[in-house]
């Protein structure tokens, strides 16, 4: 059988073009291009790897505030940061993922060490947290991750909730998507 | 929520999914993206997805394992990202998106929301789009 032609397929969200009104689509063009360029270089050569790519070019997108993972999360009511990340290899159907975890630079990266290094699929807050000091993943303080725009973005949902407004109303209003 | 998905030269596949969830959620709250089956899933007897849109009506259909059963069915992965993304409308009325690449390199995307932030790469071609159409 002949070798598939190495193919890297990202997206960015498909509401990350709603944010209160101010939508920067040239900067979301520019992460997203980079984001490919740089998974796309673990698909090339003899270490051609399907799970570096989608880790790296994840990363990208985290690292990028425009998206929402990483710097630049959307916002809980309590006005913090809680972030979610899987990732799973095809060959074995190993999978690692966290959830709520709200100081990890790289959540995807994190869920790759869970995959790796532990017999558990997902986890969670506190856990993912002593997990991540265990295998030496760098915390961050948690405000790092919290953007200006992201800030306004939940001003403006709460003040639709004060209001007493529905969230199809805000969404209409707003043109919000209330996507992931 | 931003994810990926790749088949390598030797045939591996694998997704990935991260998101920082909706505004104003409750604290607690886990949507889709971090659990198998629905913010990913893949097999390298068939290939891999990734997805995104409101996680709770992700949860409710398993949309990244719908995705990949349709491939497995032997749809395209362009027609089994569509069919997966449009019972996901008809069942639960949420749309959303999602993206999918075969065991053999073939590739699809397809969101019926606005639009949705894609790129791929293959053979060292780079294309990306925002937009329906595009």
């Amino acid at each position: 059988m002949m070798a598939p032609s190495p193919t890297l397929v990202i997206h960015g969200g498909a509401g990350a073009l709603s944010h209160t009104g101010y939508v920067d689509v040239d900067g979301l063009k520019s992460g997203i291009q980079q984001a490919a360029r740089l998974g796309y270089r673990h698909l090339v050569g003899q270490t051609s790897s399907a799970i570096d790519a989608v880790e790296a070019a994840v990363c990208s997108l985290e690292d990028n505030p425009l998206f929402n993972a990483g710097r630049g999360s959307e916002l809980t009511l309590g006005g913090t940061v809680e972030m979610d990340a899987i990732i799973m290899e095809g060959r074995d159907l190993r999978a690692g993922g966290v959830t709520c975890v709200r100081n990890i630079q790289n959540p995807v990266s994190l869920a790759r060490l869970v995959m790796e290094k532990t017999e558990h699929v997902l986890l969670a807050g506190e856990g993912a947290n002593k997990f991540a000091r265990e295998v030496g993943v760098v915390e961050m303080p948690p405000e790092e991750f919290i953007t200006e725009p992201r800030r306004k973005q939940l001003e403006n949902y709460l003040e639709f909730q004060r209001a007493g407004k529905q969230i199809h109303d805000k969404d209409r209003e707003l043109g919000i998507d209330d996507h992931d | 929520t931003v994810g990926a998905v790749a088949v390598d030269a030797h045939g591996n596949v694998a997704a990935a999914t991260s998101t920082g969830g909706i505004t104003g959620q409750m604290i607690g709250r886990v949507g889709d993206s971090p659990l198998i089956g629905n913010g990913v899933y893949c097999d390298n007897a068939v290939g891999a997805a990734s997805t995104t849109g409101r996680g709770e009506e992700i949860a409710k259909v398993t949309l990244a394992r719908n995705l990949v059963f349709h491939m497995e069915q032997g749809l395209s992965p362009q027609d089994a990202v569509e069919k997966a993304l449009n019972f996901m409308q008809e069942r639960r009325g949420a749309p959303g998106g999602a993206i999918a690449v075969s065991k053999n390199g073939d590739f699809g995307y397809y969101f019926n929301t606005k639009a949705m932030i894609w790129a791929s790469v293959q053979n060292g071609q780079l294309h990306y789009g925002v937009y329906p159409g595009e």
